[in-house]
């Protein structure tokens, strides 16, 4: 459902996200929605998520972008951790944007995430994280993603809402 | 632009207008 509410929010509000020309990573990209709808709107991304999905994913990417998209999407293997730094040294990547829906539900590698996303995001950097608040869990992440960016409400409509992280 | 994801290989087709 994030992921739906996100694509919405992305095409609907350009002048406030623009990723036209922009490089963009997504993490937990599952079955590719946003990818490929963030494709489309002209970024190049990095769909990235954990080996087993990759098949599926980069299937369905291709599938919907081939021939559609200036930039073809890159799909990737990203496990969630606190040591990122050997494995994707931050020298080597700058990302505009990086996107996530639909990454916190019950699953115990909230605070991998969160580190995953404090590893990505550098000045310059805007996190866009979209997701059903409900649970405890749900409002213990989104505590601990303020503490660690500036953060601001994009869009919020009952539960759904879309968080716009950038550095501290 | 329609967008066609399948959830599982396969199976459970999601329809998305872009």
């Amino acid at each position: 459902p994030a992921a739906l509410a996100l694509c919405s929010f992305l095409e609907n509000h350009r002048e406030k996200v623009n990723l036209q020309g922009k490089k963009v990573l997504e993490l937990g990209a599952g079955t590719g929605l946003v990818t490929i709808v963030a494709s489309l709107l002209g970024a190049s991304v990095t769909a990235t998520d954990l080996p087993e999905v990759l098949s599926n994913l980069r299937a369905n990417v291709m599938r919907n972008t081939r021939g559609r998209c200036r930039q073809m999407p890159q799909v990737a293997a990203l496990s969630w951790s606190y040591n990122l730094e050997s494995t994707h040294p931050s020298s080597a990547h700058q990302y505009d944007y990086v996107l996530a829906a639909d990454v916190v539900y019950h699953h115990d590698f909230l605070d991998e995430l969160l580190a995953t996303m404090k590893h990505f995001c550098k000045p310059g950097t805007a996190v866009i994280w979209a997701n059903k608040v409900r649970l405890e869990s749900d409002l213990t992440f989104t505590e601990n993603f303020k503490k660690a960016f500036h953060t601001s409400l994009l869009y919020e409509d009952e539960d759904m809402k879309i968080f716009q992280g950038t550095c501290r | 632009t329609l967008i066609w994801i399948y959830h599982y290989a396969g199976q459970d087709i999601v329809i998305y207008e872009s």
